[in-house]
Order: structure tokens, then sequence, then C-alpha cells
């Protein structure tokens, strides 16, 4: 496998929880879904739950007249209702000293992950980073299964007849995005924003893995001469020491295509 | 001159922070907002690799030289913004988010931003009621010039204020909205558009929250001693 990041953004289905008899070690073992057939279907992600099941005309597109009225809202159905599996594989074989991280940059609220077989949690919170070393985990055919169930937010509130900015604002709560319950300029939005709703990807690298690195610069007689000063954490994988050498280089591209390193 | 290489050992299962030494640009293109300049933007790699291996991990950021300051104006009140030292009349327009079922897309981030910059605005003020925006809105904001002020997720109507008064203390979990908090300025920090962390809108977060994000994104003391001009100290070169 290749250094990097490959996104998992095609290929998803989604089934509501309530009508999945199958647990997340069987979905990702022994029965995993074949295809968009019921209650499976194709899913949007990065998205919502909502989003999936607009796109399979499952409910009516909220955004066209009084149709978001047509929706059950979460207050009434119970959050079950709203509490989604989503289900994808991928290709990877790792070479000696590879390693593979599942990342998902965001998801509300929370969510319990299966990969072939065996299952991470991932804590409560809309606006957070998730990484899974999962190297240990890869099938080793390269083929993995894997299936994540999806909770909404702990606190999805209660619209009150009139309405109003933020509903009864029991989602304030939580740590997740206000809006959902409805303001003076948008609806309720019935799922609240729940779903892996942004990137998922799988990164692989090697024994040492570069994580969060900062930039910043400063500025000395005006402008004209300027520091940049990089700093990253690093992490050693490996079960020896290991000895690195760290690069950073910057280039700009000037018109005309020529690129000054 | 823009490459570095430094050697350094990592015991097994380490996790260390590491701070290359800097890098020493003469007049580098600057970054300015939409209207006071050209967006120049540089690609920042670093790499590591390990003996015995190779290549083991590469990252890369689109990066721009620009110092942005501002502080609260006596006479008016108000915020006045500087950006590499040259004071910014601020035109600016709310953004709440560009689909209300998260179907975020970078093809959409490009044309909201590029016709924010069409109208002639230099700022984007995400609303505390909406998202910690994405990696790509502020991508395209980097691109366009569009300065941003963030809002972390506490808003008047939700936290602290009505009748009755609902949520006065905030959320329930004020070590999540920490960790979310970090977690987000780690997402997003390096984007020469990232103007301004803001703790919610038209409220103050709950103290401890509110101390703890004044607290963690306070300049660090070694880039604090800038005059008028955006110089630093000489001694500090």
């Amino acid at each position: 496998a290749s250094i990097g990041k490959t996104k998992l953004d095609s290929g998803w289905l989604a089934a509501r929880s309530t009508e999945v008899g199958l647990s997340g070690t069987q979905l990702t073992t022994s029965h995993p879904p074949t295809g968009p057939a019921k209650p499976w279907m194709e899913a949007v992600v990065p998205g919502t739950v909502l989003a999936t099941l607009v796109k399979n005309k499952a409910v009516p597109d909220p955004f066209y007249g009084l149709e978001n009225e047509m929706i059950l809202d979460i207050a009434d159905s119970g959050r079950e209702y709203y509490t989604f599996w989503f289900f994808t594989t991928f290709q990877c074989k790792l070479s000696e000293n590879q390693h593979l991280d599942l990342n998902f940059r965001a998801i509300n609220y929370s969510a319990e992950v299966y990969l072939n077989g065996q299952k991470r949690v991932l804590q409560k919170g809309m606006f957070r980073r998730h990484s899974l070393d999962v190297t240990d985990i890869l099938h080793p055919d390269g083929q993995n299964l894997l299936a994540v169930l999806v909770h909404p937010p702990d606190h999805p509130g209660t619209i009150p007849p009139e309405g109003g900015q933020g509903g009864d604002h029991e989602i304030g709560k939580d740590v997740a995005t206000q809006y959902v319950e409805g303001w003076d300029w948008i609806a309720p939005i019935r799922d609240r924003n729940t779903g892996i709703w942004d990137e998922v990807s799988i990164s692989v690298t090697g024994p040492v893995k570069i994580i969060d690195p900062h930039l910043v610069s400063s500025f000395f007689d005006n402008y004209t001469r300027v520091y940049l000063h990089a700093s990253t954490e690093l992490e050693n994988r490996s079960t020896w020491v290991a000895e690195c050498s760290l690069s950073i280089q910057v280039t700009t591209d000037l018109e005309g295509g020529v690129c000054l390193v | 001159e823009h490459l570095q290489t430094q050697h350094l050992s990592i015991s097994p299962g380490a996790h260390v922070q590491y701070t290359f030494p800097q890098l020493f640009f003469y007049k580098p293109n600057l970054w300015w907002p939409n209207g006071m300049g050209k967006q120049s933007l540089y690609t920042v790699r670093i790499s590591v690799d390990v003996k015995g291996y190779g290549e083991s991990d590469l990252w890369s950021h689109l990066f721009g030289f620009r110092k942005i300051e501002s502080h609260i104006d006596n006479a008016t009140g108000g915020r006045l913004f500087k950006v590499n030292g040259q004071p910014i009349f601020i035109r600016g327009g709310n953004w709440i988010l560009s689909d209300g079922l998260l179907r975020l897309s970078k093809k959409r981030y490009k044309t909201d931003i590029k016709f924010h910059a069409d109208m002639n605005m230099n700022m984007i003020r995400c609303w505390g009621g909406g998202l910690a925006e994405r990696p790509e809105f502020y991508h395209y904001c980097d691109i366009y010039g569009l300065l941003v002020w963030q809002e972390f997720w506490i808003t008047g109507d939700v936290d602290g204020r009505g009748v009755p008064v609902s949520n006065p203390d905030g959320p329930l979990d004020h070590d999540l909205f920490m960790l979310c908090a970090r977690d987000t300025v780690k997402l997003l920090r390096n984007h020469p558009s990232l103007a301004l962390w803001v703790g919610g809108n038209e409220q103050v977060p709950p103290e401890d929250i509110n101390k703890a994000l004044k607290n963690d994104l306070k300049l660090h003391p070694y880039f604090k001693n800038s005059n008028e001009t955006g110089n630093f100290t000489e001694d500090l070169s």
C-alpha cells in the first residue's frame, strides 16, 4: 500500500437500525449486506441520515413547499428512528512495518465502528476528529468490511408549536450545531443533522506518523525578513527506536508554471 | 534555502512534539485579503523518512505569509483589523452553512465563496449556531481572500437567555466542549484566512469555557513582542 490518504466516499449503504436484525460483528463477517436491497439503500457519505433518505425518496424533499411537515420529527419518532447503520468495504494490503488509520473527520453525534468483526467506539461530540489505528484488525486477504452505527445527539429536543429560535433549546445541552431545532430562517431539521457528516478516509503510514503540524510566521524589518516556524507531533508506532530524517520544503508556483523551490 | 532536513531518534511507542529551526525568507510574497493585494500561497510539505524503511509519512498544506491583528477601538467600541500592518475596512457577510442536510461539496463552497469575493467582501462570519466550517471552506477563503471570523457553538438564544433562561451554564459537558474546540483549532489553524475565533453568537460562553478558550488561543509568548509596524524586537531574531 502506498503512503498517504484515500477517501472512502463511494459505495456506502445505509439502513435504519431498527430494521436490521444483525449485529455489527455479523454485518462485518458472516452477513454483510450485498447491495441496496431493503432495508439497505444507497447512502450519502459524507452527509446526514436525512440526506440519504431524501436521495432514496424515502421522504419528500424538505426544501420544497411544506414537505418538511411530512417528515417525522425525531422528537415524535424517538432517537432510534434516526439511528442508522452505514456500511462499506475497502481494499488494503499493508507491507511490513506499515500502519493503517481509519479517520472520521466529523460524526454527529456518536458511533460504534465495526471492522471485520472488531468493535471500536467513537465518543460523543459533533466537532471532533476520530482516528483509529486498525492495522491489527485488517483482513489478511485485503478485503475489509466496515459498518458504522451512528446515534443522534443525546438531547434532540422538541419543537414547540410556536417554533422559535432553537426550539426548546435542549440541543444546547450537547456539543452540536444549534440551528437544527429551527430558527427564524429555517424550519426544524428532522434528524438534527445526524450522520457521518464529514470526510471518511484511510491513511497508510510507515512506522512513524506525522500528526497536526502547526505553521506560524513572524515578521521583521517591515515584512522583508520573515521566518516560518513549524512544529509537529510525531508518533513512533514500531517496537524499535526510529532513526528519522524530518524534512520541510516550501514551494510556490510562480506565473507561467515556473516553480520556485 | 527553503528545504531543510533534521535528524532525530524516536523511542518505540513514543509520541513526541518536534519544532524545526525557523526557516528564513527574504521578502516572501505576502497573503492579502480580497481587494488589498494578491492571495499568495506557498505549499509546505513535511515528510519523515525512517532509516531502514524509507518514507514513513507525508503532510502538505497551503500556507500564506500574513500578520493579522485586531483590537477594540476605544472611540467607537468596534473591532479594528490590520493585515500586514495595514488597516483594513471590513466588509463582511454572515454565513450559516451551505446545506441543511450537510451535503457539503467543494464545488458549492468554491461557488459560494467566490460569490462573496465578487460582491467585494473581505470577511465571512461563521455564525455560532451553525458549524465549525470545514477545511474545504477555508481552502477557498484562502484562495479568494476572505478573512474568516469563526464562532464556537454557543448562541444567545439557546444558552443563558430567554424566559425561562435556557442552558444557563451552556452544554452539559464542558470538557467535551473544550475537547471539540481544541481539535477544531488543530484542524483549521494553518489557514491564512482564519482571522478571529469568537466564543459564541450574542453570548459569552460559560466562565470556565471562556477562560479556557482565551487561555488556549492567546498568542504564544514567543510571538508576543510585536510593535506597531508588525516587527518584533530585534533580540527575538
